[in-house]
């Protein structure tokens, strides 16, 4: 049950346009979806891609793609453009006799003859819209097993492969294949992926269109993807019989968990780089081994997760969850957070320091503890200081030097250059003298206002019940 | 909330992630801002897509159409200084306060809270079976001071953060609860001392319960909101 929309590559809310003709293609109305241009487009040799927009329901079909001369791609707010994959992929299938991408040099970094060039090298080929001998792009007439290739421009050198990967061999996986991004659509028993934003022939949760909840996930088109930490990349199939399976793909080699990704007090992110011993759940009940089937039966078998690190029962994150998590060993209660364990701060590292609140400080560190540049205290973009050189002379607000012209009692800060942050505390941190204690300060403030709550009877609270 | 029981915090918001699950939950402090903790979001950069707080409601998953509901999406975040845990939300609008929806006022600069002082915590959060799920919870707990806190946690309680006590029965926070307020009720009112962060063990009998102490960082919180 392939779809017609398998030969395509999708990018979403995108338009291409040709500059030398303006509109292009020929409209088709009235098309219940996308898959209906998809079977317009497929069998017609000269249409290379297709506009589908969905508010008035028509698709425009065009003969060429974001790779042809003169064209350029725009954001466009309800129409996707979909491109045969055979024009756009970057990798060849099998042999590659269906390729039709640009690539126009031999594996030796010859230039390739032009198909309508008889000279240096004369042959027999005649381009057609069938064999898709196209200027002086490498392809495959004749099935060459080493895959496309092409005529050369060196007299001494006929005809070279051209050496483009197949795209099995083009991208590897590293670890489980969370980042696999490669262009295989099909499993390792050789059926075709589903696409990720079709429900048929087999309904599923990914739905990419509809709720960016895997926004990251790239779950386009139906290439192998592992969006819910599985322990390899798979895709739904087209075979009704079969709904899910994994996909044959080249390990990268082993699994080097860069150190500095590794955290062992905190977790950063979603904790997935968490390498310390925390080994209960937030409410405090003990995790279960993850070599253990018991109580919880899994999947995550700590040696077909060898870069998760999934030791004793310490808590990990090895798909992508929230948090560090793991199975508890009690029974009812199959997995729970870790968020016991505190966050890492995003802060980068601090490269000086300040007295007291940092009122006196007079460094030229100038950049927050986030690493956005400071704005300079004379400027009014992008945000409008309250304090300025002439306003706060005492401050010495130089350049965009870090400066605490307001006594902040949490150290120097600078107006950012982000427009979203119009303030920030600096990457510096407190000198070792001790900070003023708040516990016995020298008065206790009292209230002046406060919040109130009608404690209202209970009648809300009985009915909810 | 372990070993609390059903109740009403009108200033208790409840923050849903764009699965529509709520995760954690926040207190509101202005119209347009909702203070909650820094452990809720994965990084200060964190993509706000839809992510919103739902409030005026006393069920954790209430229904569309819900009298009294109101939920807002989140506009920005702003973290914190560094020691503060703490993380500020700034509402696409101002919700409506009414009798379900009300503002939680701030304790005043570097305020300590008396020893003894009636507190109280609220939330959606882990109930560890000891109360209804799905609905808002409440439990009452007493302030003590940090000296008399370090002296089971071996020192490790900061000033920046505050203690209430243990009793023998579990008591206490838990996931889903982080980012609730901790309101201790003073002259008549309800101040935001405390904000519930993670501890090491829910609700752990006979040991007190840690909190962020929000006095320090008022200032950054005017501040922000000024900006």
């Amino acid at each position: 049950q392939r779809s017609p929309l398998n030969d395509f590559e999708v990018l979403r809310g995108t338009e291409l346009q040709h500059l030398l003709h303006g509109v292009a293609g020929s409209l088709q109305k009235d098309m219940v979806d996308a898959e209906e241009c998809a079977k317009r487009c497929g069998p017609l040799l000269d249409c290379r891609a297709f506009h589908y927009n969905m508010s008035s329901l028509s698709c425009q079909l065009l003969p060429w793609t974001q790779n042809s001369p003169h064209t350029r791609l725009l954001h466009s707010v309800g129409c996707d453009l979909f491109q045969k994959k055979d024009y756009v992929r970057t990798c060849i299938m099998d042999k590659g006799v269906r390729y039709r991408g640009t690539v126009a040099k031999t594996v030796g970094g010859l230039l390739c003859q032009s198909w309508t060039h008889r000279f240096p090298n004369d042959h027999k080929y005649k381009p057609t819209l069938q064999n898709g001998l196209e200027e002086n792009f490498c392809r495959n007439p004749d099935g060459d097993p080493r895959g496309p290739w092409c005529y050369t421009t060196d007299p001494t050198v006929r005809f070279q492969s051209c050496g483009i990967k197949s795209c099995r061999e083009a991208a590897c996986v590293w670890c489980n294949g969370e980042d696999y991004r490669g262009s295989v659509d099909h499993t390792e028993s050789g059926r075709e992926c589903q696409r990720w934003d079709l429900q048929h022939p087999h309904v599923h949760p990914f739905k990419p269109v509809l709720s960016p909840r895997f926004p990251d996930k790239d779950l386009n088109n139906n290439y192998c993807r592992n969006p819910d930490g599985s322990e390899r990349p798979w895709c739904y199939t087209t075979d009704p019989k079969l709904k899910r399976e994994f996909c044959s793909l080249p390990s990268c080699g082993s699994e080097v968990q860069t150190h500095q990704d590794a955290t062992f007090h905190c977790f950063r992110g979603k904790g997935e780089g968490y390498r310390g011993v925390a080994n209960t759940t937030s409410a405090g009940v003990p995790c279960q081994r993850w070599d253990s089937q018991s109580p919880h039966q899994h999947n995550f078998r700590p040696e077909k997760y060898t870069c998760k690190d999934l030791r004793e029962n310490f808590c990990r994150n090895p798909d992508g969850s929230e948090a560090p998590w793991c199975f508890t060993s009690r029974p009812g209660m199959r997995v729970a957070f870790c968020y016991q364990i505190p966050r890492c701060t995003d802060d980068v590292q601090t490269v000086d320091c300040y007295h007291g609140s940092g009122e006196q400080y007079r460094g030229s560190v100038n950049k927050t503890r986030m690493g956005v540049p400071c704005q300079r205290w004379s400027a009014e973009i992008p945000h409008k200081p309250r304090f300025t050189p002439t306003s706060a002379p005492h401050a010495q607000l130089k350049e965009n030097f870090c400066r605490n012209p307001d006594g902040d009692s949490h150290g120097p800060w600078c107006y950012t250059t982000d427009p979203g942050i119009s303030f920030d505390y600096c990457a510096l941190h407190r000198c070792n003298d001790p900070p003023v204690s708040i516990l016995d300060p020298p008065d206790q403030v009292q209230f002046e206002k406060c919040g109130k709550r009608v404690n209202r009877p209970d009648q809300w609270l009985s009915k909810l019940r | 909330i372990v070993g609390g029981h059903p109740g009403n915090s009108p200033w208790t918001v409840s923050l849903h992630n764009r699965q529509g699950q709520h995760f954690c939950s926040g207190s509101l402090v202005k119209e347009q801002w909702v203070l909650t903790a820094r452990q809720c979001f994965s990084s200060c950069r964190a993509p706000l897509t839809g992510y919103e707080v739902w409030l005026g409601t006393l069920l954790q998953n209430p229904q569309p159409g819900e009298p009294g509901l109101q939920h807002v999406q989140v506009a920005q975040m702003f973290c914190g200084p560094s020691d503060s845990q703490l993380v500020l939300l700034k509402l696409e609008r101002p919700v409506t306060l009414n009798q379900r929806v009300a503002l939680i006022c701030l304790p005043p600069e570097r305020y300590v809270v008396p020893p003894a002082t009636m507190c109280e915590i609220a939330g959606w959060g882990e109930t560890n079976g000891t109360r209804h799920d799905r609905i808002l919870n409440v439990a009452l707990l007493n302030v003590i001071s940090n000296q008399e806190c370090n002296i089971k946690h071996r020192g490790r309680v900061r000033e920046t953060e505050m203690c209430t006590r243990g009793l023998m029965a579990p008591v206490g926070a838990c996931e889903g609860d982080y980012g609730g307020p901790l309101a201790c009720f003073t002259h008549d009112c309800w101040v935001l001392e405390g904000i519930i962060i993670p501890n090491r063990v829910c609700a752990r009998p006979g040991w007190p319960a840690i909190f962020l102490r929000v006095s320090v960082f008022v200032d950054w919180i005017h501040k922000v909101i000024q900006l």
